[in-house]
């Protein structure tokens, strides 16, 4: 996250390959599902064997004996409908909740966020140099309108652009954008990748998750 | 530190049994491991694989191979099958004395002649229990440099070589070896190679059941990480890891089974060739010939296949997409992202209205081009949606439809038994738009998720 500074996401995951390298962010959304984007993994028939997701922690290299890390094996992937790039992932076994991991809220259906709301991006990407490298980042953004965003599709959505550098970089994409609404945390948008990193004047573009959510609750019900 | 089971190539879930009734020695013994099991088999002379059923904590001592007679192999999740290398690979090593194969015909064709047999040549070699000289098959009872051979039953040719080959040169290396499926398990100075599924002498991430396509078999060489060669872990305790020697193979430096692209990537990006040399947020690329901002291995000349040309985005390593060095020192590499994934989906056969809930066509397979299953049929997937349930769905055969009305498209269930349900190769049709999304629900009420403690957050900062 360029800009942003270090903070409590509990609900942000760290995808890490066969490797143990972290390579995107994700949502935990349910106790055994992450949402998080297609452009970070290569196939939808990818065996997902040695892939997993960590949790509970705010260090990108967490000391070994970290008592609140969880590092969950990827059991499968879903993809979503062809212009979402969207991905579901299926954990060998149920994440365990505690005040370092929680899930975060779906939006309901076809929901737009309204513009001005207050939101948060997290993840353990890239810095550009504005601090706090390897540690668990947020940074603070509020909802724009589709109809001052411009160029973009119905399934995409924005926040407003800011004077200091700020936003999403790599090693973020895919995860959350969470916003702030009748007191929970809604998954309104996922990270993903596109040129610049949190440019100044720029504003930040998501892939909007309220577009999927009868997806989303088909794959959790059917599998 | 060698391992007892390094002299084995085991399968797991495969059982190996002997098909005909008469009477075969089977020893079984307890054992914890298959460690345990490979000691006793290599302390009888005539034990030549085993069975280790890791439930019944035993393992049967065979006689026999699955290349004897009359052997079948047979799948059981609790058990894992070891057999003697030497009775198993079609190939040799040091000058083959250790060969028991079953090949018993020479390089010229002849058939060999039995070795209990004086004739048409007679000789002086007689069958021992350690000898391996059975039936007619070929054998280097003698330390022949040229390996194993045999008498042959042609009188005016006494003996031949049977033209079997050396491991190192068996199967050759093309590129840097990530596809090599060999048989070498030594390294170049000499040094035995450690098992890939075993954590001694060295410690290591690379277990067989992670890289299920990297060929992590027993302690054969092997290249999963992208390295110049085929590698693995010594036994030495000294020596972590150490390249093999393999031949090359003399053929055009070529990727096997690897499609090139140009305008877009497929898969990994292994065989992505455009020029695109920024990465996902624009950083300017390190060429792939020089060593600064970043050090690394990565030099053009030890990966002629790959197209580490200039400073494109590649995928040398089998990452999860192309990548290159940044010219950022700060930051080693990045993916770069915005090169487009080449399409995936089967082309659309059919168009669909609105959400295709009235789509009556006869579109029968998913947009990855598995074929749709019957709404009727239970199996692979157990349906929710059946005709009878949903009669007005009009759920006939197996075409795609849409009975839970899904913004997305009809769908089906699928044969595959991975993947239970997945939308169709139909698209929308020209000039039909879609209902807009925008809707704004009057109440919103959410359950536990969404919530978390800010104290936390405050003391982070």
């Amino acid at each position: 996250i360029v800009g942003g500074i270090p903070g409590n996401s509990p609900w942000t995951i760290s995808l890490r390959n066969r490797d143990g390298i972290h390579f995107c962010g994700g949502s935990l959304v349910d106790v055994n599902w992450i949402i998080s984007t297609r452009q970070c993994f290569t196939s939808c028939d990818l065996d997902p064997q040695g892939y997993e997701a960590w949790m509970g922690t705010l260090f990108i290299k967490p000391q070994a004996n970290d008592p609140q890390k969880q590092a969950i094996p990827i059991s499968k992937i879903f993809c979503g409908p062809a212009e979402s790039y969207l991905v579901m992932l299926k954990l060998a076994r149920p994440a365990e909740l505690n005040s370092r991991v929680a899930l975060i809220c779906l939006p309901p259906e076809k929901y737009i966020v309204p513009e001005g709301t207050s939101c948060e991006i997290a993840g353990w990407g890239d810095t550009r140099g504005t601090g706090y490298e390897n540690q668990l980042k947020v940074a603070k953004l509020t909802v724009l309108s589709n109809k001052d965003c411009k160029r973009v599709k119905e399934n995409e959505m924005c926040t407003q652009p800011l004077h200091a550098p700020t936003g999403a970089c790599e090693g973020d994409y895919g995860g959350p954008l969470a916003c702030f609404t009748h007191d929970c945390w809604v998954l309104e948008g996922v990270i993903i990748p596109s040129r610049g990193c949190g440019k100044a004047n720029q504003p930040g573009m998501y892939i909007r998750v309220s577009m999927y959510v009868d997806w989303i609750q088909k794959v959790m019900k059917m599998n | 530190q060698s391992s007892p089971l390094n002299k084995y190539q085991c399968s797991k879930g495969v059982q190996l049994m002997y098909r005909s009734h008469e009477v075969h020695t089977v020893r079984t013994q307890a054992a914890t491991n298959r460690v345990d099991c490979a000691s006793l088999c290599s302390a009888l002379s005539d034990c030549r694989a085993f069975n280790f059923n890791w439930q019944a904590q035993s393992c049967q001592l065979l006689a026999w191979t699955e290349h004897s007679a009359n052997t079948d192999t047979q799948q059981n999740a609790y058990n894992n099958l070891c057999q003697k290398k030497d009775y198993i690979r079609n190939c040799f090593v040091g000058k083959g004395e250790n060969y028991r194969g079953t090949k018993s015909v020479t390089k010229s064709g002849i058939t060999c002649q039995h070795w209990k047999s004086k004739f048409p040549q007679d000789h002086r070699h007689s069958m021992t229990p350690t000898n391996g000289l059975e039936e007619n098959y070929c054998r280097n009872p003698d330390g022949d440099e040229i390996g194993p051979w045999c008498y042959t039953i042609k009188e005016n040719i006494r003996h031949e070589d049977c033209g079997i080959k050396k491991c190192d040169v068996d199967v050759c290396v093309t590129c840097n070896g990530e596809d090599y499926r060999g048989f070498v398990d030594y390294t170049k100075s000499g040094r035995e190679c450690q098992r890939w599924d075993l954590q001694s002498p060295h410690k290591h991430h690379y277990q067989p059941e992670k890289y299920p396509d990297k060929g992590l078999n027993d302690n054969y060489c092997r290249n999963p990480d992208g390295s110049v060669h085929p590698w693995c872990y010594t036994t030495d305790p000294n020596v972590e890891r150490e390249h093999c020697n393999i031949q090359k193979c003399t053929e055009k430096h070529r990727l096997r089974n690897v499609e090139f692209t140009t305008k877009c990537f497929k898969k990994h990006g292994v065989g992505y060739r455009g020029t695109v040399n920024t990465t996902t947020s624009g950083i300017p690329c390190q060429r792939w010939d020089s060593q600064t901002p970043h050090n690394h291995n990565f030099l053009p000349e030890n990966y002629e296949c790959k197209g580490l040309e200039e400073n494109y985005c590649r995928n040398p390593d089998g990452s999860e997409a192309p990548w290159c060095f940044t010219t950022l020192p700060a930051m080693r590499v990045a993916f770069c992202l915005q090169i487009k994934r080449c399409p995936e989906d089967i082309e659309a056969e059919d168009c669909y209205h609105g959400n295709g809930k009235s789509y009556n066509g006869k579109v029968a397979k998913t947009r990855k081009g598995i074929t749709c299953q019957k709404w009727t049929d239970e199996t692979p997937h157990k349906s929710e949606f059946n005709p009878k349930a949903y009669p007005e769905a009009d759920l006939q055969e197996n075409y795609c439809r849409n009975p839970d009305g899904d913004s997305h498209g009809p769908w089906c269930y699928t044969m595959d038994p991975n993947t239970k349900f997945d939308y169709c190769a139909i698209k929308p049709c020209a000039g039909d738009l879609k209902p807009s999304i925008i809707e704004n629900p009057e109440k919103i009420e959410f359950d536990e998720c969404g919530k978390r403690s800010d104290r936390m957050d405050n003391r982070a900062r």
